[in-house]
């Protein structure tokens, strides 16, 4: 859950 | 990071500088959708909030500061140094009916109920609209030139690229974000339309012109 709310993403 | 992510990052990235360039050199906005591009301003703001606070990679930093570095000279390119060539006649589309309805929404759905999240929820679901204003004006004039159907086919590209990254990171890394999924699937879906246009004329050498 934590990955999720920390968005790797651009 | 795999390669359609990258694939992905580097259309958009193509197609951010693309419009810049054409801009710039072209020393004209002409057909360009100044609400768009302020609506993607928006977007990167709200999203790289944490640009300073959440260090994820030196890619992510620099790509961040580029967006939002490249997204705020557009704005300022289109609405104060070539103002005289934005065609506001054209670019009518009520932007507020796209960003109240949307910051409505991610204060109810959202992962979680905070401030950076919703922030993030907010970009995200504003920009699966964010090119309405564009392809609206272009509905309107009836045509686009030619390099800005290339700017938009890559920025079309950026995201149908990010929706096979995010099948590759649920089948390997076991990753799955619903939100991002479902906004990924109506901003490219919005898109299918033009991509038609783009494939069977501009492909084959034709000019972009709609039936007006």
């Amino acid at each position: 859950r934590q990955l999720m709310l920390n968005h790797d993403e651009l | 990071m795999n390669i359609f992510r990258l694939a992905g990052d580097l259309s958009h990235l193509a197609a951010i500088i693309v419009l810049l360039l054409k801009i710039w050199k072209t020393r004209s906005c002409a057909g360009i959708s100044g609400k768009s591009q302020i609506l993607f301003a928006l977007v990167f703001t709200t999203r790289y909030l944490d640009l300073f606070t959440n260090f994820i990679s030196p890619y992510n930093t620099v790509m961040k500061m580029i967006y939002l570095g490249c997204a705020y000279a557009t704005v300022y390119l289109i609405y104060m140094k070539f103002k005289a060539t934005y065609d506001g006649n054209h670019d009518t589309f009520r932007a507020e009916f796209l960003v109240v309805p949307v910051g409505g929404l991610a204060f109810l759905v959202n992962h979680e109920f905070s401030p950076l999240e919703i922030l993030w929820t907010f970009s995200i679901y504003l920009e699966s609209v964010a090119i309405l204003p564009q392809l609206f004006m272009i509905s309107k004039t009836g045509e686009a030139e030619t390099i800005t159907t290339h700017y938009l086919f890559a920025l079309g590209m950026y995201r149908a690229l990010y929706l096979i990254n995010w099948i590759w990171r649920y089948y390997f890394e076991n990753f799955f974000d619903l939100i991002a999924i479902v906004a990924g699937c109506v901003q490219t879906i919005l898109y299918c339309d033009f991509f038609y246009l783009y494939i069977t004329k501009v492909l084959q050498g034709k000019k972009l012109s709609l039936p007006a």
